[in-house]
């Protein structure tokens, strides 16, 4: 649930999904793995929104701003999810919950 | 005998170390909690929350937004500056990531764990999953990454330092074995003790604690004193910091000590150290167990409380520990019911030496076991690990409030209190149900073995614990004697330190208050050079202006010289005398592009000396001397 701040920021905007990747070329590029995650997150109709941290081949993918209603919203989730699950780059996908954590 | 004028220094009674006395304060080195008057690193901070490099705490309804200062207090507060307290490793630098402060999520906390991981030695974690004993939870799949990613690559290839909070839910029965930030094997876990050595009320018993530092109890004794925030009811200095939140920085501040003196121990060289250093003490609820290897655990104080001293003279001579070697079960398959209590379900699993040979494992460190069981009432399992050695680890402790009818799935326990025992042999898993009565049986699905250590023998155990004791005089802490150190790898940053927006705007303005002065000092010296010039043609008698032709005043091939201010309404110049150019037509702006006029007195405003040239910059034809 990033806003479009890139994967270090904010929190919920909309839902995100983390995305493992593989180079496809298996040359695991940074530029490689960075250009397929721009195509794939276009197809899935996301935005890339950056690398996550220093994790290699993971990335960040959030909704294009912008308000959508609830039905939209669980429809864009199911698309989504048939994009990331059918592509064969995609190692491993998570959509972005929120955690609850604690100051001790 | 160390003294600070810093007004609570007398009141942090855990400060007492003669530690102090060697100078050794953490210099150069970083440890990360929040933002605060200390000796601050930007270059190692950042804000998740509000998506900017500034982690300043932001005031908040419950005023609990002081946390961050306060622990970065504990670790770097200044001293001598007349001010609260003094930190345990206040020669060290302090960053702070702000993370807490609004919603957040797997990708988030795997930014967190690896920001500036170049920068930062040192991540003092005093967080986790809610503590109400009945919360399963710990990283997930981009937070366990990144912890691993961080011990692999974080601090130059040393790994970076992961220290947290074992919890504050002793109140509720919790167990650390329930936060897989605590029994994560890439973490420092830290819980608290007060200053009459007992577990505090609100601590938790876990058998993946590495020790215990200070930290506050019951009402009538300390707290820990440290730098505060000065937002809404803040004063900047408290008395109060106490639960596990508290202990972890100590221990934070002082693996920095650790680190000065030996910058290039390994993440598993300093997890070592403080299991060979920490100290048993004497507490009669502790129960604890000396296991084969001749070290002491208890599951409410780890292998005791850490003491600089000894971490710091241990550090200085640690030679590194030999790569990290582990095993793992196969999935071992058993879908056994779990009976009642005093009845249990017992499993074994033998780890032959041909088992090890591959990885050369002999003793241990970490061992951990994954499960997966069906049950109606999570809380009223009970798991312990029996080690070849014997030693028990109560490591799936029950707990009353956990009413979640899940069981575990794929859920890891692990623990420490078999450090340097044997590799090799069987373990037991005992399982039983001591719920009160339960229609429904629980059932062991499966669970798998792993073992993490190193190829040192018992006798390399053995020989390493006489050479620290050896070095607890202090002998080797002087600076002539030092193992060599080496470098550590170049190891390039996602993002590199990005300037704060106010500091970006503060370059601005200063570098257009530097331009304008800059400009304005030229324009005066120019100026002024010129009526030095114009001052020698007048002493002969009346100034002459030479008549300029207009051809040569178009073409500015003749240096024009003028009056610099009229001695009337320059208007009516205009219509007397054509032939004169008035003060203002030279000075506007647009002519001083050009470069050819210059600044000149007039014979009869010698008295106007006064005048600014700012005034004839702004071609202020009222300006009459």
């Amino acid at each position: 649930l990033a806003g479009t701040g890139g994967p270090d920021g904010q929190g919920p905007g909309g839902p995100s999904w983390a995305v493992h990747l593989e180079s496809l070329k298996g040359d695991g590029e940074e530029e490689t793995l960075e250009q397929q995650a721009d195509a794939l997150a276009q197809a899935a109709g996301l935005v890339n929104a950056g690398r996550i941290g220093e994790l290699q081949g993971h990335y960040l993918f959030v909704q294009p701003a912008g308000h959508r209603p609830a039905l939209e919203v669980e429809a864009i989730r199911q698309q989504v999810e048939a994009v990331l699950a059918g592509h064969e780059a995609v190692r491993w996908h998570s959509e972005q919950r929120l955690l609850r954590r604690a100051k001790r | 005998s160390v003294h600070f004028n810093d007004p609570k220094y007398p009141q942090q009674w855990h400060l007492v170390s003669p530690v102090l006395q060697c100078a050794v304060s953490g210099g150069g080195l970083l440890t990360i909690s929040l933002f605060s008057r200390l000796h601050p690193s930007p270059e190692g901070s950042y804000d998740l929350n509000s998506n900017d490099p500034d982690p300043m705490p932001h005031p908040d309804v419950e005023n609990g937004n002081h946390h961050g200062t306060r622990c970065a207090g504990e670790i770097a507060a200044v001293p001598n500056n007349s001010f609260c307290a003094v930190g345990v490793a206040y020669g060290s630098r302090i960053a702070g990531i702000r993370v807490l402060d609004g919603p957040l999520t797997d990708s988030m906390e795997a930014v967190a764990f690896n920001k500036h991981y170049q920068i930062n030695d040192i991540y003092s974690c005093s967080w986790g999953p809610d503590d109400d004993g009945k919360t399963v939870d710990g990283p997930h799949q981009l937070g366990k990454a990144a912890l691993q990613h961080g011990v692999i690559a974080g601090r130059q290839g040393f790994g970076s330092i992961f220290v947290v909070a074992s919890g504050n839910g002793g109140q509720h029965n919790d167990n650390c074995n329930y936060d897989g930030y605590a029994n994560s094997i890439y973490t420092v876990t830290i819980g608290a003790v007060d200053e009459e050595g007992h577990m505090p009320f609100y601590a938790e018993e876990c058998a993946s604690m590495l020790a215990v530092t200070f930290s506050g109890g019951d009402k009538m004794l300390r707290s820990i004193v440290t730098t505060d925030w000065d937002l809404q009811k803040g004063t900047g200095c408290t008395e109060g910091h106490t639960g596990t939140s508290a202990a972890a920085p100590l221990a934070a501040g002082m693996i920095a000590l650790m680190l000065q003196v030996r910058p290039c121990l390994t993440w598993r060289d300093v997890q070592h150290i403080i299991v060979f250093t920490a100290t048993r003490y004497e507490d009669r609820r502790a129960e604890w167990v000396t296991n084969e290897a001749g070290f002491s655990h208890s599951h409410q104080h780890g292998f005791g409380l850490l003491n600089a001293w000894r971490l710091v003279n241990a550090a200085k001579i640690w030679t590194s520990v030999p790569y990290l070697a582990s095993y793992v079960s196969p999935m071992l398959k058993e879908n056994k019911a779990i009976p009642q209590s005093p009845r249990s379900l017992e499993v074994l699993w033998n780890v032959s030496r041909m088992d090890l040979e591959m990885s050369g494992l002999k003793t241990l460190e970490h061992v951990a076991v994954t499960v997966s069981i069906t049950h109606p009432r999570r809380g009223s399992l009970e798991l312990k690990l029996f080690c070849p050695s014997g030693m028990m680890s109560l490591i799936g402790a029950p707990r009353s409030m956990d009413s979640d009818p899940n069981g575990f799935n794929d859920w890891t326990f692990s623990t420490v209190r078999c450090w340097g025992e044997r590799a090799r042999g069987t373990y037991r898993l005992v399982v039983r149900d001591v719920g009160d009565e339960s229609f429904q049986v629980g059932i062991l699905r499966q669970w798998q073995l792993t073992l993490y250590g190193s190829v040192w023998s018992p006798v390399d155990i053995r020989d390493r614990q006489r050479l620290l004791e050896s070095a607890m005089s202090g002998k080797y802490l002087h600076d002539d004697f030092a193992l060599p150190c080496p470098p550590g790898l170049k190891i390039p940053e996602e993002d590199g330190y990005t300037i704060t927006p106010n500091t970006l705007k503060t370059l601005v303005l200063v570098g257009c208050f530097t331009v304008f002065w800059t400009v304005y000092y030229m324009l005066e010296v120019y100026l002024s050079q010129r009526n030095v010039a114009s001052n020698q043609v007048c002493r002969s008698g009346p100034c002459h202006w030479p008549h300029r032709s207009r051809k040569a005043k178009e073409e500015g091939t003749e240096l024009e010289s003028v009056p610099l201010c009229s001695s009337k309404d320059p208007d009516e110049v205009e219509t007397e005398s054509r032939g004169l150019p008035t003060t203002s037509d030279l000075l506007v702006p647009d002519l001083l592009e050009q470069g050819d006029w210059s600044l000149s007195q007039n014979k009869s405003t010698l008295d106007c000396p006064h005048q600014h040239l700012d005034d004839l910059l702004h071609g202020k034809e009222e300006q009459i001397c």
